[in-house]
């Protein structure tokens, strides 16, 4: 657990406190601040309220605060945990966490079934792959016939959909996973084991003491 | 070659998919 100083509390004010959410996720109470320089940047690139917003959030990703976009739009739905149409810092820091090497697959694997599972159904079914997968062309700039579409889909449920009920139950998703472990590569950002040493520009503000545990 | 990817391994490919972004400058 780490101390804090009254400066760092005045930093944290009107947000959650890094030492309770480090205890509740896979990162150090440092790591938690440093992802907290991260949310200001984020948060006050366009409104400074302590708050990312959408346009924030696809500047962020994008650097294009203009840019809407299928995925980032059902990425920005799942961090709004409290569907207040905006992310604070809580949000923020649990839905990171999901990304966190350590976290577990069966948490990986929900989230990436809530995020193609876009009209919260509780299944993942075909139309929905189908906008995706569209969608996805359209960024890319890939051209593919529709019969061509129609066949990767066919060829996606016929592997995934084992009881040929037309859509992707949350188990079939979980079996499908494991036999393709490279969808959920999305699922893991690799700098987040250690935030501190790969993103040192946020460890300056750094004020927590880490007591060694 | 997209036609023996299956759906999902297209649809990763997105740029908003990949949350590193978050991190750029």
């Amino acid at each position: 657990m780490g101390c804090f100083h009254s400066t760092a509390a005045r930093e944290f004010s009107g947000h959650e406190n890094p030492v309770k959410l480090a205890s509740e996720t896979a990162f150090s109470v440092s790591e938690v601040e440093a992802l907290f320089e991260l949310f200001k940047r984020i948060s006050s690139s366009v409104v400074d309220d302590g708050l990312i917003n959408k346009e924030e959030f696809q500047l962020a990703l994008f650097q294009n605060r203009k840019k809407e976009n299928l995925f980032a739009n059902r990425i920005f739905d799942l961090f709004d945990v409290k569907r207040k149409g905006v992310i604070d810092f809580g949000d923020f820091v649990r839905s990171l966490n999901v990304f966190h090497p350590n976290a577990s697959l069966e948490d990986k694997t929900d989230f990436s079934f809530r995020l193609y599972d876009m009209d919260c159904t509780g299944f993942i079914e075909r139309q929905e792959v189908k906008q995706m997968l569209i969608a996805l062309l359209c960024e890319s700039e890939m051209k593919l016939a529709d019969d061509t579409i129609e066949m990767i889909l066919d060829q996606t449920f016929n592997d995934a959909d084992v009881d040929r009920d037309g859509k992707i139950d949350k188990t079939e998703w979980s079996d499908f996973v494991i036999k393709n472990p490279s969808l959920l590569k999305i699922m893991t950002l690799p700098y987040l084991r250690d935030i501190t040493t790969t993103f040192p520009s946020f460890v300056f503000n750094s004020e927590v003491d880490e007591i060694a545990t | 070659q997209p036609t023996s990817m299956n759906a999902f391994e297209l649809i990763s490919m997105s740029r908003a998919l990949d949350l590193g972004n978050l991190f750029e400058e």
